[in-house]
């Protein structure tokens, strides 16, 4: 299986709708 | 900072590794008051940030921890749990990891007060998995050593154990992966395994939550656990906050509609956030559905189509990514890609890189530079692509994986086998 890891995550707002069965990215958001 | 084809970013060598002081985000930076949302500061357990543990892993030590995840990940997708020396061979050099240990090595933790009156633990937190819990007195059998007081649920005057009949019991299995126990008192006694021994079994408990002093979760179910191995360092347990029912995502839904967002800062002498709630922050977000990879439930898939290598797709079939499934996992350290994937990824990456004298591999690390003599390098950019043409650029710290300056690493490792 692909794992996408923490490092690759790093400074990116991840949000995890999971209600809405999505994941949204945004930038600089750290 | 962009260069100016754009393609390329320009990354200062200092900003790959954490400073001695910690630089704490203030809190309120992204919070978007108006909506239901609870915030906890994020911070690296190895970092100045950190809640001082004993010592941080090296890299090749970190390389084997998250290897051996990964492995126990794998191991899910195919089927059976499988001892871990039938795995295949890993390229991490192999460090006898003491008792057990693969909850991972890249532990963010975050700081939540439990019980009345609230006693604060460090938990990491994990979207790996679903079941929260930390260990408790009086540590029936045994509780490694944390940073933070033991819980101790006699202490706390809203505490209490969930009955075997409890159908709360009867919901453990798909959580934790086992058959939940009872004990002679009739209490659900719960079990999970994170891969090669490290592992936390106690009593199923219900307690009042705290993630901030104005949210307070209430009958909160939990793992009050009186037997615990691993290397868990110094963190008193875990946030679970994969899709299971009995996950902190499904329990709070009510109250945070099932969102949850983090940060995860550029170094470990930074810290990010974990919000629970559909906060504001960080710019426009770019989505991408949600799917069930391979029909594990609890594992966020997603469906990555292809990747970018300094604005340009690099060649690899689409059939490769299908097959291999993906799923995003905050206790994954280090991105594993489907072999083609990676070999395609190394050989873009590496021809953009060719001004860079080469370093020895880093554990499994195989593409690594010495920048020692270079304040900032101009590096290709790297994008994932997901279905439904989503692309996300990576950061110059998700590209670059700095042991020191003279071993500068492409931060992505291939699996072995296609399978996998």
């Amino acid at each position: 299986i692909a794992i996408i890891g923490n490092v690759q995550q790093k400074t990116l707002q991840v949000v995890y709708d999971v209600g809405g069965g999505k994941i949204g990215f945004g930038y600089n958001g750290c | 900072k962009i260069s100016p084809d754009s393609h390329h970013l320009t990354v200062e060598l200092a900003g790959l590794f954490p400073s001695a002081s910690c630089t704490r985000r203030s809190p309120q930076a992204h919070i978007s008051s108006q909506r239901e949302q609870s915030s906890l500061e994020v911070i690296h357990r190895h970092g100045p940030c950190g809640v001082g543990d004993s010592k941080s892993p090296t890299a090749a030590e970190m390389f084997v921890q998250d290897q051996a995840r990964v492995d126990f990940i794998n191991s899910k997708f195919s089927g059976k749990f499988k001892a871990m020396d039938s795995l295949r061979p890993s390229k991490a050099t192999k460090i006898p990891a003491k008792s057990g240990a693969t909850i991972g090595s890249g532990n963010y933790i975050v700081n939540v007060g439990l019980g009345t009156p609230k006693k604060y633990l460090s938990l990491i937190f994990d979207t790996g998995s679903d079941l929260t819990w930390t260990q408790c007195e009086p540590c029936a059998r045994y509780c490694y050593d944390q940073k933070d007081p033991v819980f101790a649920p006699s202490q706390s005057t809203t505490y209490s154990n969930i009955t075997c009949s409890s159908p709360d019991c009867a919901q453990l299995e798909s959580g934790t992966g086992n058959q939940p126990g009872c004990s002679a008192a009739k209490s659900c006694i719960y079990g999970i395994q994170y891969g090669d021994q490290s592992f936390s079994v106690g009593y199923f408990a219900k307690e009042t939550l705290t993630l901030t002093s104005t949210d307070v979760i209430d009958n909160f179910l939990f793992g009050c656990g009186q037997n615990n191995r691993g290397l868990f360092g110094s963190a008193a347990g875990l946030i679970g906050l994969g899709q299971d029912k009995i996950s902190i995502v499904k329990q709070t839904a009510q109250k945070y509609g099932q969102i949850f967002s983090y940060c995860l800062p550029k170094t470990s002498s930074s810290t990010g956030y974990l919000t629970f709630g559909s906060g504001g922050g960080g710019g426009a977000l770019k989505y991408t559905p949600i799917i069930e990879a391979h029909g594990v439930a609890n594992f966020y898939g997603l469906n990555i189509v292809g990747m970018k290598v300094g604005g340009t797709q690099i060649p690899i079939s689409p059939s490769v990514f299908s097959t291999s499934g993906a799923i995003i996992d905050s206790g994954t350290v280090i991105t594993r890609l489907p072999p083609d994937a990676y070999s395609a990824l190394k050989s873009a990456f590496q021809k953009g890189m060719v001004r860079y004298p080469k370093a020895p591999e880093l554990s499994i690390l195989d593409t690594c530079y010495d920048l020692s003599k270079y304040a900032a390098v101009s590096i290709p950019k790297v994008s994932f692509l997901f279905k439904g043409g989503t692309e996300i650029d990576l950061d110059g710290t998700g590209i670059l994986y700095g042991a020191s300056t003279d071993q500068v690493c492409l931060a992505f490792a291939g699996n072995r086998d296609p399978s996998t």
